[in-house]
């Protein structure tokens, strides 16, 4: 006996959460709605459909986080059980909604011990959205039990299995190839970049907040992949090995660095830990670890897993001369053992030791002629190879040593270069702008 | 036999119902589950489950049953009644 299908009579569905999480410490509203977004996007990647967010109440599909009895007969049953469900499109006002049990500690790239990953529930949620119906294929993501988290929502790619029943509804997207099946080479180009949500690019463009590199004092500095970076807000300077700065505007650190939290507005200290190359984040008490720019799942974790103290951490950096990693904090230092991940013995000392620094640092590096640098206000301190002493005549200035500029000057984020900037040439290349963005490169 | 506990039994059964396995029961007629088709409903179960069709309550079944799940029944009605009126 064949069961009907169901599915939508239209391809342009629209979509909108209407409530949130209530303990949404990890969540944030926006992580929420870009993972529905991704989520979404899975399936209208390979069938005909398309989902847009809109924010009246008269969206096709309507995502809550609920608990107990919310009158729809499925009443959810607190932590564990059942977690979340949606209606099968149809006649019915609710098709298509979708319900999260707010009794479940909703995770985003967290291990599976630490909740429910939201996005791997999300996908088969919206399969049930536009018509599929459980499967017992162990590859499938609609099976109805749990699995775990699915990667990253960005290159997630649904399982051969999920494609066939969803082409069979809908058809094939062009530029799908429903040939392409597991173990086959596929035969389109990788997915491109995805995009941020359209909302958060009018942000990016404007940077109406973005700091001025001339006058700053920086949160962050680090030697990653041998070019230094100077994080500052929730933005960022490159200069590559040859000490050229990348862009004289500064990069957005979340549009680059994936996976931190919307809401961090700035880092206190970043290095690159010897031995894997990873890259470190600290802020707070907590910290991240990237591989390459994106973080590892499971992050953020507390820093007492450093063995650092409960106040954070101003400056952290690998020192040449012993592959070392040096924590300052006010007027302290602490040396850890990145390859034997623990704290070496008898620190913290006074920084002191090192002659000539000040206390309270902005943040350290190494850099690829030896030495360290230190870094505080618009000033910065060399101290060359293993010595321990600050190299006489430092400080300098930061803004004029580093980020090319001129004593006296200074440009916001909207300022086209000046004739001041004499040492830097500035070459525009429409043929890479992009989504309104503008690349250019600079060469001293 | 296997011993199982009423509350067990129970649990199962509420899960066999609900998820579309059991027809539900009949608050008119009170109508109750036969051994038979409690068998058949595990062994449903324990297929799509990807579990070994034992038939029988035992502890990877309860396991399954304890998972975290899509609140959807994994049998619809449509198909459950159409099987019914097969048999």
């Amino acid at each position: 006996s064949p069961v009907p299908q169901n599915k939508w009579k239209k391809r342009h569905l629209s979509w909108r959460v209407r409530t949130f999480p209530k303990d949404s410490a990890l969540l944030g509203r926006d992580t929420v709605r870009a993972l529905m977004y991704y989520a979404l996007k899975v399936w209208s990647d390979i069938a005909p459909l398309n989902f847009h967010e809109v924010a009246g109440s008269d969206a096709d599909i309507q995502i809550d986080f609920t608990k107990a009895d919310h009158n729809d007969g499925y009443p959810f049953d607190g932590p564990g059980g059942t977690v979340a469900h949606a209606f099968f499109p149809g006649e019915r006002f609710t098709a298509g909604d979708t319900h999260f049990d707010d009794d479940e500690a909703w995770t985003f790239r967290s291990p599976d011990s630490h909740g429910m990953d939201l996005f791997a529930v999300a996908v088969h949620e919206f399969g049930h959205a536009i018509g599929l119906v459980h499967t017992s294929a162990i590859e499938s993501i609609m099976r109805p039990y749990y699995q775990g988290p699915v990667g990253d929502p960005l290159k997630y790619d649904l399982p051969y299995e999920d494609k066939v029943r969803v082409w069979q509804l809908y058809g094939v997207r062009d530029s799908v190839s429903h040939t392409h099946q597991p173990g086959n080479p596929s035969q389109t180009a990788e997915p491109p970049v995805l995009l941020d949500l359209p909302e958060n690019r009018s942000t990016v463009l404007l940077a109406r907040d973005a700091p001025d590199r001339c006058t700053s004092h920086f949160d962050a500095v680090a030697q990653i992949r041998g070019e230094a970076f100077f994080f500052k807000g929730k933005y960022f300077w490159r200069l590559t090995r040859e000490k050229h700065l990348v862009s004289l505007r500064p990069a957005q650190i979340h549009r680059f660095w994936r996976g931190l939290p919307n809401n961090l507005d700035s880092v206190d200290a970043v290095y690159e830990r010897p031995g894997d190359h990873k890259i470190v984040f600290f802020k707070g008490l907590k910290y991240w670890v990237f591989k390459d720019n994106i973080v590892e799942e499971g992050y953020p974790r507390p820093i007492s897993d450093f063995g650092l103290p409960s106040e954070g951490v101003d400056a952290a950096f690998v020192w040449l001369h012993n592959d070392k990693t040096y924590f300052f904090k006010d007027n302290h230092y602490w040396r850890y053992d990145d390859h034997l991940r623990r704290m070496d013995l008898g620190y913290p000392k006074d920084s002191t030791l090192w002659k000539g620094l000040p206390p309270q640092l902005d943040d350290a590096m190494r850099w690829s002629d030896g030495s360290s640098y230190f870094f505080k206000g618009k000033e910065y301190w060399r101290v060359p190879g293993s010595d321990m002493e600050v190299e006489a005549g430092y400080p300098r200035l930061i803004a004029k040593d580093w980020l090319l500029c001129t004593e006296m000057q200074s440009d916001s984020p909207d300022t086209e270069p000046k004739s001041t900037e004499t040492r830097v040439n500035v070459h525009h290349h429409p043929d890479h702008a992009e989504n309104g963005y503008e690349v250019c490169s600079c060469t001293s | 036999a296997p011993s199982q506990s009423t509350e067990q039994l129970d649990m199962g059964v509420d899960w066999l119902s609900k998820f579309g396995y059991l027809p539900p029961p009949d608050p008119v007629t009170g109508q109750l589950q036969t051994k038979e088709a409690l068998t058949k409903a595990i062994k449903a179960m324990q297929k799509f489950g990807g579990l070994k069709e034992t038939g029988v309550l035992d502890q990877a079944t309860l396991g399954l049953m304890k998972t975290p799940r899509c609140s959807l029944p994994d049998v619809s009605e449509v198909e459950a009644t159409a099987a019914r009126r097969k048999r």
